[in-house]
């Protein structure tokens, strides 16, 4: 199902992008 | 993380402090985070939920939610 591997992708970028506002805010690489 | 480092995180991208982002403020976490302009593209239009072309605290911090329910905080 192409919908929920766009999905998934998103996810993928979403947790990403949190993660580097984290390793932003902690100063973690 | 609390819902204060959910409004830190969004006063990151918040540069101008609106109270809202729009996708020209994500671009310019182009240089800040090791995302491509695609990726922050992306971002904001998954947390865009209604699609208006603005992010609110609201917005962000429900994909956050998301994201965090989805235990990808490593």
């Amino acid at each position: 199902d192409p919908n929920m591997k766009a999905g998934a992708a998103n996810e993928g970028v979403l947790a990403n992008f949190f993660n580097s506002l984290l390793s932003k805010k902690t100063g973690a690489p | 993380v609390g819902q204060s480092s959910i409004l830190e995180f969004f006063q990151i991208c918040d540069i101008e402090n609106k109270g809202f982002i729009t996708r020209r403020n994500m671009q310019r976490l182009n240089g800040e985070l090791p995302l491509s302009a695609e990726e922050l593209e992306n971002v904001f239009d998954t947390l865009d939920s209604d699609g208006n072309g603005y992010l609110t605290l609201d917005e962000f911090s429900s994909g956050f939610s998301m994201f965090s329910v989805c235990s990808y905080v490593q």
